[in-house]
């Protein structure tokens, strides 16, 4: 994805 | 979410309460690093400021915010409540020294140059070692309490759980993060020496003690 990588680990 | 990941954030809750346990129930916090439990409070902080910019799921969120709320109970207690029984002589691990070098590195080798995501890689970085204070202080005195031992184990095992998450997301979902993975992989190679020492030792029933 552009920009921000979304994390969604803990 | 996996086997492998669920497993691996469960070890990591159960790690974070049998420390809060341990020191409540002793009223005491002798053994444990409070520099390491620094570095984790701000390792939860860096990387959980995300809770303000996007919603993943109910599980995530409730997980970040059990994880930050407990990383800083745990350092109130040691630094404040039972802040009297706090071993500071044997606790003198020079954390600028991970902490400097780390920020540099997350400044230098990230996903995307923007504050939020360097913090993130910041956390990434700085988590992979700060046990290292905690471990620092075992070989100083030479023994952990068994409890002790356990959380540590728990918590090594939350790492190692996770490098096999994401063995599993990359066959299955080819999701791949290449920070996440090699500072995975350093955080679980410091654990091996202490896995060898618990399964040998305290799994056997005897207290954890390294030869003077």
């Amino acid at each position: 994805p552009e920009g921000e990588a979304l994390h969604d680990e803990l | 979410m996996n086997i492998f990941r669920l497993t691996g954030d469960l070890s990591h809750l159960a790690a974070i309460i049998i420390l809060l346990l341990k020191i409540w129930k002793s009223r005491s916090c002798a053994g444990i690093s409070g520099k390491s439990q620094i570095l984790f409070a701000i390792v939860f902080t860096a990387r959980y400021l995300d809770l303000l910019t996007s919603f993943i799921s109910v599980y995530n969120t409730s997980m970040k915010v059990i994880y930050i709320g407990c990383a800083y109970a745990t350092v109130y207690l040691i630094y404040a409540k039972f802040r009297a029984t706090y071993d500071g002589n044997h606790d003198s691990f020079r954390v600028e020294f991970l902490v400097v070098p780390v920020g540099g590195l997350a400044v230098l080798i990230n996903h995307t140059f923007s504050p939020l995501e360097i913090l993130w890689t910041f956390s990434i970085y700085l988590e992979s070692v700060a046990i290292l204070p905690q471990l620092f202080m075992i070989s100083k005195t030479g023994e952990a309490e068994t409890i002790t031992t356990h959380y540590l184990f728990c918590l090594g095992m939350y790492r190692t759980l996770y490098l096999f998450n994401w063995v599993w997301r990359f066959y299955f979902e080819g999701f791949f993060d290449m920070i996440a993975i090699v500072a995975g992989l350093v955080q679980t190679v410091l654990y091996c020496d202490f896995f060898y020492l618990y399964v040998t030792k305290v799994l056997k029933g005897k207290k954890l003690s390294l030869p003077a």
